[in-house]
């Protein structure tokens, strides 16, 4: 299945995984 | 001397109880993000305001490590564009990431997060750029033609007007096709910040009800 540019980008990045703000304290 | 250290706050300090009555965030969640604030904005530099360097070191434990996206939600996050991001500028960006924000919120803040050059548009060339970058952070190789590939057709479903650029109506129509699109844009963390981090030591100075 393709995927989207958009989706890969979003789904793969760690610089846009805001959740680690939190993780890493 | 009658100064209280319990007034003294970080530079752009706002009450818990305006921020609380603008975002989807409760007085006690608002005070909660104070105490990760005052953390991360005194990771390196004890002056109470985030530096990238302290974002940085938030997200990938690495000061030094830099990252398209990561920039670009900084900057975002930074919205009088000084440099730094204040405690005000935290829980106002942070709240477009809430469960219960207003989807047309996410929809607009990823659109200009895509939008690197700040044109009102996203490029062709800015996709590229961004899966190149993301092919780079992930270590992934891809050919030059897989990559055209896979932005050609991206681009076939997004630029629906076919004038070569992406407007926020197109990407609107797009995350309507695709609503995995912004799962980024949700952090189920948020929805009760003083539950997920009991470690903060909360004493609601106003209650939620009073507002």
């Amino acid at each position: 299945k393709f995927f989207n540019a958009f989706e890969f980008i979003s789904s793969m990045s760690s610089g846009f995984d805001l959740s680690n703000l939190f993780e890493n304290k | 001397c009658f100064c209280s250290k319990k007034n003294k706050h970080t530079p752009g300090y706002e009450e818990p109880t305006v921020l609380a009555a603008e975002t989807p965030f409760t007085v006690s969640e608002v005070e909660a993000l104070y105490e990760l604030f005052k953390k991360l904005s005194n990771s390196i530099i004890s002056d109470g305001l985030i530096h990238k360097e302290e974002f940085q070191l938030a997200l990938f434990r690495n000061r030094n490590r830099r990252n398209l996206f990561a920039d670009r939600i900084f900057d975002l996050f930074d919205i009088k564009r000084n440099g730094v991001i204040d405690f005000g500028e935290f829980v106002r960006s942070l709240s477009v990431f809430h469960p219960n924000a207003p989807i047309e919120d996410k929809i607009k803040f990823a659109f200009r997060l895509y939008d690197l050059r700040q044109t009102g548009f996203i490029e062709r060339e800015e996709l590229k750029e961004m899966v190149l970058a993301l092919l780079h952070e992930s270590e992934l190789v891809l050919s030059e033609d897989v990559v055209e590939m896979i932005v050609d057709k991206t681009w076939k479903d997004a630029d629906t007007k076919g004038d070569g650029k992406i407007d926020l109506e197109e990407w609107r129509d797009l995350v309507s096709k695709s609503p995995s699109l912004l799962k980024n844009m949700t952090l189920p963390y948020l929805k009760d910040i003083t539950l997920s981090f009991p470690s903060f030591v909360l004493r609601s100075e106003v209650e939620d009800t009073e507002i």
